[in-house]
């Protein structure tokens, strides 16, 4: 392991298994990406890194690029799940067909830990906002919007959920119910819709709650999980609308305590955004939930 | 205009660990809270 970064964790990754495909550079260099409504920063890999997790993703060359330009700006980023150190440089980036220029992005030098190296992902696109940037980059999103590429300053479908705190899209849920009643969150809460974590997460209470529910209990009793479908919805309620998630995607125990400093806080991650078409209006800094068709 | 970023679905990082007997020994050393993501100062 590298001395400078102790091995941190990736649990909020460990489940993520959608990706999408960015290219660097003139000729473009392609990589695997998360697209991570829950950090701000764009990197991928470099022919500089050295650590083992290097030995098994696409390297990004400068030297194979012709529009690349390097700064003297260094980056190191915890994503509470992971750390990355590296240079900061500029080049084209080519995502979803938008040819996005003078993007600042990281070269990694450097990655924490040998689990890394069996991660599906080369890097990770934050679509955050810039306030949480690390070394004060711009986010891929905003030098997007801010070139005009795109005619709305959003990234998915609106309905309407305003947020609470500009940095992450976090947002107010009403109560967490199962058949009707409160298990969680009953004086409303705090919760971050996270495409960067795969997993429904919430305080070691709450989940308690969840888990002790009767039917829960019983499932667990029989280990026979092809009753699962026998179990309650989880609703959230947001805004006054409710949003179901069925036992089918919430079933996985999930460990962890909680040290948020402002009470109860949610990360609404795959497990729940896979339910809802999710919408982040950086515009009106709202988030929208539509249920898939 | 519309512009869209196909995802791909892969094989997630725990498929993969316990694939290579790991996840255990992942799981043992990775324990920390899922929220520190956005609380790294905290931590």
């Amino acid at each position: 392991a590298p001395t400078l970064i102790d091995e941190q964790p990736l649990e909020n990754y460990l489940d993520v298994e959608y990706f999408g495909t960015i290219g660097i550079g003139t000729p473009a260099q392609d990589f695997t990406v998360i697209f991570d409504t829950g950090s701000s920063n764009l990197w991928v890999p470099s022919v500089y890194c050295s650590s083992l997790a290097c030995t098994n993703h696409n390297l990004f060359n400068p030297q194979d690029s012709s529009t690349y330009q390097s700064t003297s700006g260094t980056l190191s980023i915890t994503y509470g799940t992971g750390s990355m150190t590296g240079i900061l440089g500029y080049d084209t980036v080519q995502v979803g067909g938008i040819s996005d220029t003078n993007q600042i992005f990281g070269l990694s030098e450097t990655e924490p830990g040998s689990f890394l190296y069996y991660a599906p992902f080369d890097g990770i696109l934050g679509l955050a906002y810039p306030s949480i940037s690390s070394s004060g980059a711009t986010p891929v999103f905003d030098n997007i919007w801010d070139q005009g590429l795109v005619s709305q300053d959003l990234f998915s479908v609106y309905l309407s959920c305003k947020l609470v705190a500009v940095g992450y899209w976090q947002i107010s849920v009403d109560s967490i119910t199962m058949n009707g009643e409160a298990i969680a969150c009953a004086e409303g809460c705090q919760a971050i819709v996270d495409t960067g974590t795969s997993l429904l997460t919430g305080p070691t209470s709450p989940i308690a709650n969840i888990q002790s529910d009767r039917s829960q209990r019983e499932l667990r009793r029989r280990g026979d999980c092809s009753a699962i479908s026998s179990l309650p919805d989880i609703v959230f309620t947001i805004n006054g609308i409710q949003y179901p998630v069925p036992p089918s995607a919430y079933i996985l125990q999930v460990r962890g305590a909680w040290t948020p400093e402002s009470g109860e806080l949610w990360i609404l991650g795959d497990v729940f955004i896979r339910q809802y078409f999710t919408v982040f209006d950086r515009a009106n800094n709202q988030v929208g939930l539509a249920p898939v068709a | 205009i519309i512009y869209k970023v196909p995802l791909v679905r892969k094989k997630s990082l725990r498929r993969n660990l316990s694939e290579h007997g790991l996840l255990k020994d992942f799981l043992k050393k990775h324990n920390r809270n899922p929220a520190s993501k956005y609380f790294p100062q905290a931590e």
